[in-house]
């Protein structure tokens, strides 16, 4: 079963077209390994994207040298789907 | 297990055999509401099922409702088996569902995409799309709402079968589209089609594929509006709202603008909740919120829908 340790969910807010398109511009980077919850749409609209672990340094040191705003929407998903499996299981129980 | 539908936990998530389980008590207890019809079969060979709901008569015009296409949005399929519950409850209690299943039958899909579905319960539960191997790639399955014969293979989707949107190799490639494709087209007479997704809060209408507006922009617009008028009323959540270009992106292949495009014109697309806290991961207590929410929207299309035949 695929684990998500340490995977985070950032929250990005593109300031202007430029900052848009260096976010869209990240889709396409494949090594990343990027999950776009929330699509890249509009300025100041947030996008939301799950990071690896592996992913998160470089990602966040990209966003910061850009000047992209951000925040951590999710800080350890693994925790999440652990505690969403463990209510599913005590419920079932 | 539950003995019957009463007893079946809404407030939480199941399994796909919990909810194959439930749709059958479900016919079971209402047969002369309820019928299963199965439209094909999954990649791996899972039962498409489709619940329709009828009161009698042949050929009525019909509503289709399906949830659960991109597999890892938990909160639609458990939405969905709320609605079938919702449509046996209220049938000759409230007046507008029942005025509405007296002339037109309401057809749900509750596990569009029943092997994606499967794969989250069991493997990763972040996947999205089909399951189906791409010859050649290490990536498997195809984005099912990219899939559709609406610009495919625009700007919107992609080829890379590693990605997330990728389109597939053709129009339709996937039967959990062909054979929806197959059924709105042997039916004949749908005059409404709502795909709900999560998450985002939205309610949008087509196209997703070109910037053009469709020809029935200003009634779409108008009766969106309402609807996330009557959704915010009982909780406040707010929705946006508009063409799938102008509220999220261009995105090409997706469903509703197939829809719109064979003539349906009341086609709808939901993003459920939430707004940026738990994402994809929505808690169980927030199901049947959601469900009851969504519920007041859905009968003001289905109510404008009836209201205004074409």
């Amino acid at each position: 079963k695929e684990t998500f340790d340490g995977h985070q969910v950032l929250r990005i807010i593109p300031r202007d077209e430029i900052q848009l398109s260096v976010i869209k511009a990240l889709e396409d980077i494949i090594e990343f390994e990027l999950d776009f919850w929330r699509g890249v749409t509009d300025v100041a609209v947030p996008v939301d994207v799950r990071v690896p672990f592996h992913s998160l340094q470089s990602i966040k040191i990209y966003l910061e040298t850009q000047d992209i705003e951000y925040s951590i929407m999710i800080e350890d998903l693994q925790v999440m789907l652990d505690e969403e499996r463990e209510e599913m299981e005590a419920a079932a129980r | 297990q539950p003995r019957g539908t009463d007893s079946f936990d809404f407030s939480r998530y199941h399994t796909i055999d919990e909810i194959y389980s439930f749709q059958d008590m479900l016919v079971a207890e209402n047969p002369n509401l309820v019928s299963k019809i199965v439209i094909g079969h999954s990649y791996e060979g899972r039962s498409l099922n489709v619940l329709k709901f009828s009161t009698g008569g042949t050929s009525r015009p019909a509503i289709w409702i399906d949830t659960g296409i991109h597999s890892r949005e938990w909160v639609t399929q458990a939405s969905g088996t709320w609605f079938a519950k919702k449509i046996v409850t209220d049938y000759g209690r409230d007046p507008a569902l029942t005025n509405i299943l007296d002339k037109m039958d309401i057809f749900l899909e509750i596990v569009t995409n029943p092997d994606g579905y499967h794969f989250t319960h069991n493997n990763n539960r972040m996947w999205r799309k089909t399951r189906k191997p791409n010859p050649g790639s290490r990536c498997d399955g195809v984005d099912p709402n990219r899939n559709w014969d609406a610009g495919f293979g625009g700007p919107g989707a992609s080829g890379n079968p590693c990605s997330e949107t990728y389109r597939g190799p053709k129009a339709h490639s996937e039967s959990e589209v062909k054979s929806i494709v197959d059924f709105v087209k042997s039916h004949g007479n749908f005059k409404a089609f709502i795909s709900i997704h999560s998450y985002s809060q939205m309610l949008l209408y087509p196209y997703g594929y070109t910037r053009t507006p469709v020809r029935d922009r200003d009634e779409l617009h108008a009766l969106a509006k309402k609807a996330i008028t009557d959704l915010a009323s009982l909780y406040g959540t707010r929705y946006k709202y508009g063409s799938i270009i102008n509220t999220i992106y261009q995105a090409s292949g997706g469903t509703i603008d197939w829809t719109y495009n064979q003539g349906i014109k009341y086609s709808y697309t939901f993003e459920l909740r939430d707004t940026g806290r738990y994402g994809f991961v929505l808690p169980a207590n927030q199901i049947i919120p959601t469900a009851e929410e969504t519920w007041l929207a859905l009968m003001a299309i289905m109510n404008h829908t009836v209201r205004n035949p074409y």
